[in-house]
């Protein structure tokens, strides 16, 4: 019987058409499938974890690197001292400008970077410079170019020993236009003035009709010497201005104005021709002359 | 678990092209990185 219950494997006929076997097999690869999700899940992780840190490490670097910038740029609006090179604010700019498409504030940085590249091109533009020649014993650091200027600062460096003022001007309270007075290392009795910007208001002396104009147009008008560049300052204003000659001016018999010259002329002619000692002892010297 | 074949699969390529966008994202965080770093140095 033992026999024969042993020779009795399976008498089955199996007759389904391999379902089960179809299962196993999906079974298996969804479980691969379910492996490998979990896997590349766990890999979305830590990718996103290290973006994260990335992002924020980024962000505390570009703050400084704004920070740097915008000091950079407050020392030059003040007193310019030593640039980066262009080179070097390009890269910067590039560098900053190619950062994140995703990060909202980076557009935001673009055009500060931008407008603050438009307007140091403005103001580059419009820089003049302007010498005055003045008295050897004046020391003082003051132009009278006709604008009413506010003085915000005084500086010595070790490499530029020569003192500067700093100006701005005064006439209007939206006027930006600055001023930088410096001797000529050169020349210590030469003024050199520096102007940046362009004034949105008249001048000041321009305005009243007495005292004021005579004083400008003896400085700009009446004694403006030969204007000179130089190859360095090609886009630049150089003007030359002879200060010395302005206090000769103030002195009542160097007025050298037409209108006021005719006046004056005309008034001493009228007060002269009335008064008869005038006319007795004029004849009197003009009779002597002619005897001699 | 009770996922088919075909939405694990769809699943799978959904996560794999978000790594690759995450990996691209991250390859130009380092490069921006660095640049800067170089310039602050």
């Amino acid at each position: 019987m033992d026999q024969y219950s042993s020779s009795l494997v399976d008498t089955s006929l199996d007759l389904t058409i391999g379902i089960t076997r179809m299962r196993v097999e999906e079974d298996s690869t969804t479980s691969a499938l379910v492996e490998e999700l979990k896997r590349v899940n766990a890999e979305n992780k830590k990718l996103s974890e290290m973006l994260t840190l990335m992002c924020e490490n980024y962000n505390v670097l570009r703050k400084q690197l704004m920070e740097y910038v915008n000091k950079s740029e407050r020392d030059q609006t003040s007193p310019p001292k030593k640039r980066k090179s262009p080179a070097r604010d390009d890269a910067v700019s590039s560098a900053v400008i190619g950062g994140l498409s995703e990060s909202s504030s980076t557009d935001q940085d673009d055009q500060y970077i931008c407008k603050k590249q438009r307007e140091e091109t403005v103001v580059k533009e419009k820089v003049s410079r302007v010498y005055y020649k003045t008295e050897a014993s004046d020391t003082t650091l003051v132009v009278k170019d006709g604008y009413q200027w506010r003085k915000y600062g005084q500086k010595v460096t070790r490499d530029n020993p020569s003192p500067r003022a700093y100006f701005k001007c005064a006439c209007a309270p939206s006027c930006s236009v600055k001023k930088k007075v410096q001797r000529s290392v050169e020349d210590q009795s030469v003024l050199v003035a520096t102007y940046e910007g362009e004034h949105n208001h008249p001048m000041p002396s321009q305005m009243d009709s007495n005292s004021g104009l005579n004083r400008y147009i003896s400085l700009g008008g009446g004694h403006a010497a030969s204007a000179k560049g130089s190859s360095s300052l090609a886009n630049k204003h150089v003007t030359t201005v002879d200060l010395t000659e302005s206090k000769k001016v103030t002195s009542p018999s160097r007025i050298e104005f037409p209108e006021v010259q005719k006046l004056l002329v005309e008034q001493m002619a009228s007060s002269l021709t009335k008064d008869p000692n005038f006319t007795a002892a004029l004849a009197a010297a003009v009779t002597g002359r002619l005897y001699q | 678990k009770d996922k088919s074949a075909s939405e694990l699969r769809e699943e799978l390529n959904r996560v794999n092209s978000e790594n690759k966008k995450i990996k691209e994202m991250l390859a130009t965080v380092y490069e921006n990185y660095y640049a800067l770093h170089h310039h602050l140095e």
